[in-house]
């Protein structure tokens, strides 16, 4: 699974 | 996307085209730290490694690939076009980078939430980001002269950080789950590296004078 990472910012 | 994110994007894409019209179209990078520009570089080739694999939006690949475009144009230009280089501050700019490199890649390499190449990468990126103005902080220091578009262009680019971290609280509290340490906390040393500039900035801008950081 992704790693809860800010993955919708820049 | 809420308004201080999107705030946050549109001021980050304006220093990049604030520094781009200043050495663009009056072919001048006086006072810009050639060191901070590659590091910068360096910071979104780490940090988009999966732009083509991981599809968010079509606003994020887009804006990913301006900043991966203009970082790098912006890093050529200073060292390969024939006028601006003549301009570049070399004697000042004198921070090593493997000082900030380093360091951040083996925090990457110990802190991070998976040990996976992608996610060790990503949070190199975010270490590297929260660092990478120093080398220009350092050269404005060491500067006399700051002109208009050097001093905007630093305070868009700390401007566009405090937003985002407006951004994280906004989400903190409207989003469920929305904890990411790592990311808040190098996005707020990064923010505070910006208190010094942004105090004097002010202060010449109240004043009426022009911006000089004091040795």
């Amino acid at each position: 699974a992704e790693p809860s990472v800010v993955k919708d910012e820049l | 996307m809420n308004i201080f994110r999107l705030a946050g994007d549109m001021t980050h894409l304006a220093s990049v085209l604030v520094l781009l019209l200043k050495i663009h179209t009056i072919k001048s990078c006086a006072g810009i730290s050639l060191k901070t520009q590659e590091l910068y570089a360096l910071v979104f080739a780490s940090r988009y490694l999966d732009i083509f694999t991981h599809y968010v939006s079509f606003y994020n690949t887009v804006m990913k690939l301006i900043f991966l475009g203009s970082a790098f144009s912006i890093v050529w230009y200073i060292r390969r076009h024939k006028l601006v280089r003549r301009s570049y501050d070399k004697d000042h700019d004198t921070f090593r980078h493997y000082f900030i490199v380093l360091p951040c890649l083996i925090l990457a390499l110990l802190i991070h939430e998976k040990f996976t190449f992608r996610v060790v990468m990503w949070t190199f990126s975010l270490y590297l980001e929260a660092v990478a103005i120093l080398p220009q902080l350092v050269l404005l220091q060491r500067t006399r002269n700051i002109d208009n578009l050097t001093g905007q262009y630093v305070f868009l680019l700390g401007a566009y950080r405090a937003l985002y971290i407006l951004n994280w609280v906004y989400r903190y509290f409207t989003e469920p789950h929305y904890v990411h340490w790592i990311t808040w906390i190098s996005g707020l040393i990064q923010t505070l590296l910006y208190a010094d500039f942004f105090y004097y900035y002010f202060q010449s801008w109240k004043n009426n004078v022009k911006l000089e950081l004091p040795a």
